[in-house]
C-alpha cells in the first residue's frame, strides 16, 4: 500500500513575527481549535474628560490599549501594550498550540513625553524613552 | 474633547466603567509618569494670557515630541540626551538701583525644593526678556549674572561669577545667561533658594539700573516674566564632579 507522505512540521525559529507580515493562508488567525487570536484596540482617552487640561499641558489625550481574544497576559492598568505583546510571543513560541501568536509583537519603541505643573506651579517636562508600541503586527 | 487630538477613524469608543476609568487612569499616571494630581491654587477667574516659562516649555515639548519617532533626530541642542526639564517661576526679586550708590543690580530668588531626586543637572539657563532702552541710546552693554554664594549681615555677599553677555541697548530679546556652574550647590543645599545677581555696564564701566537697561522683571507682562530653565538626566550620582 502507498504511504501516505508525512507533512513536514515548519522548522521552529525563535524570530519574533515580522510587523509588516499580515496574516496569510498559513496563519490561522482564529488560533488553534477555533479560538480568536488576541488583536489590540485603541482607546483614545481625552484629557480634558478628565478634567486633568489646568494640570496636563500637553499631550492632549493618550490612546490606552485593550485587547480583545484569547490572550493569556490581556492588556490592564499592570500589563501594557509592550509587556503584553513581548510576554505573549514569548510564550506562544514555547507553546504555539496552546497560547495563540501575539497580534501586537512590538517593532519600533517610541518615547513618551509629558508637560504638567508641579506643585508649585513650575512647569516640567519629562521625557520616558522606549515606552510606547507604535508599530505592531497587525496593523 | 478638546482642540487636541482626534481618536483615529474607526478607533472603537467605548463608555469607561468607574473602574476601568481609573484602571485606564492609573495606566496613564505610570505610563506619563506622572506623580499624581497637585493641589493647584484657585483657578484664575478669568482667562489668563499664557506665562513665559509655559510658553518656552510648550516649544521645548514639541521639539521634543517631534523627535519621538525618530530616534536618531537631531534633538535641539539644549535638548541633547536630557529627560526631564524643569522652569522654576516661583521667584521673589530685589533691586538695588534707583538712586542708591553704585553698583546697581538686580537680584532674583529661585524656590528650588522641587526638584526631583537621581536627576543629574546637564544644562541651566537664566532667561530674561529685555526691551530696547530709552534711556541709553546706542549704547553697548555687558549684562553679568553672578551666583549669590553666601549673604553677609556687615559686607558684600560672597558671588560667583556665572555668565557674561553683551548686547545693544536698543536689543530687545530674550536674553540667555548660563548658570549651569551653579547646579552643583544648589543639589547640595536645595533647602535654601537659588540667587542670582544681574550687574549691568556700559562699555567705559559705569553701572546702570538693570530696569533703564530695559531688562524686565517680575512686574513684566506673563508671558515675559524671568525664568529658570533647567535640563536634567537621570544619573546615580546626582552631583557633578567639581572640575
Amino acid at each position: 500500500a502507498v504511504r501516505p507522505l508525512r507533512r513536514r512540521q515548519p522548522k521552529k525559529t525563535n524570530e519574533l513575527p515580522q510587523a509588516n507580515r499580515l496574516p496569510g493562508i498559513f496563519d490561522d488567525v482564529h488560533g488553534s481549535h477555533g479560538r480568536q487570536v488576541c488583536r489590540r484596540h485603541e482607546l483614545y482617552v481625552s484629557f480634558q474628560d478628565l478634567g486633568w487640561l489646568d494640570w496636563v499641558i500637553a499631550p492632549q489625550g493618550y490612546s490606552a490599549y485593550y485587547c480583545e481574544g484569547e490572550c493569556s497576559f490581556p492588556l490592564g492598568s499592570c500589563m501594557n501594550a509592550t509587556n503584553h505583546a513581548i510576554l505573549q510571543s514569548l510564550v506562544h513560541l514555547m507553546k504555539p498550540d496552546a497560547v495563540p501568536k501575539a497580534c501586537c509583537a512590538p517593532t519600533k519603541l517610541s518615547a513618551t513625553s509629558v508637560l504638567y505643573y508641579d506643585n508649585s506651579n513650575n512647569v516640567i517636562l519629562r521625557k520616558h524613552r522606549n515606552m510606547v508600541v507604535k508599530a505592531c503586527g497587525c496593523h | 474633547g478638546g482642540p487636541g487630538l482626534r481618536p483615529p477613524p474607526g478607533c472603537p469608543q467605548r463608555c469607561l466603567g468607574a473602574s476601568e476609568r481609573r484602571d485606564v487612569q492609573r495606566e496613564i499616571l505610570s505610563v506619563l509618569g506622572l506623580p499624581g494630581r497637585p493641589r493647584l491654587r484657585a483657578a484664575p477667574s478669568g482667562p489668563r494670557l499664557p506665562a513665559s516659562a509655559p510658553l518656552f516649555m510648550l516649544d521645548l515639548y514639541h521639539a521634543m515630541t517631534g523627535d519621538d519617532d525618530k530616534d536618531d533626530a537631531p534633538a535641539e541642542r539644549r535638548l541633547g540626551r536630557a529627560d526631564l526639564v524643569m522652569s522654576f517661576v516661583n521667584m521673589v526679586e530685589r533691586d538695588h538701583a534707583l538712586g542708591q550708590q553704585e553698583p546697581h543690580w538686580k537680584e532674583f530668588r529661585f524656590d528650588l525644593t522641587q526638584i526631583p531626586d537621581g536627576e543629574a543637572v546637564t544644562a541651566a539657563e537664566f532667561r530674561i526678556y529685555k526691551v530696547p532702552s530709552i534711556h541709553l541710546l546706542n549704547r553697548t552693554l555687558h549684562v553679568s549674572m553672578f551666583q549669590v554664594v553666601q549673604e553677609q549681615s556687615n559686607r558684600e555677599s560672597d558671588l560667583l561669577f556665572l555668565d557674561l553677555q553683551t548686547l545693544q541697548a536698543g536689543d530687545e530679546v530674550w536674553l540667555v545667561l548660563d548658570v549651569t556652574a551653579a547646579s552643583d550647590r544648589w543639589l547640595l543645599k536645595r533647602h535654601k533658594d537659588l540667587g542670582l545677581r544681574l550687574y549691568v555696564e556700559t562699555e567705559d564701566g559705569h553701572s546702570v539700573d538693570p530696569g533703564l537697561a530695559g531688562l524686565l522683571g517680575q512686574r513684566a507682562p506673563r508671558s515675559r516674566q524671568p525664568f529658570v530653565v533647567t535640563f536634567f538626566r537621570a544619573s546615580p550620582s546626582p552631583i557633578r564632579t567639581p572640575r
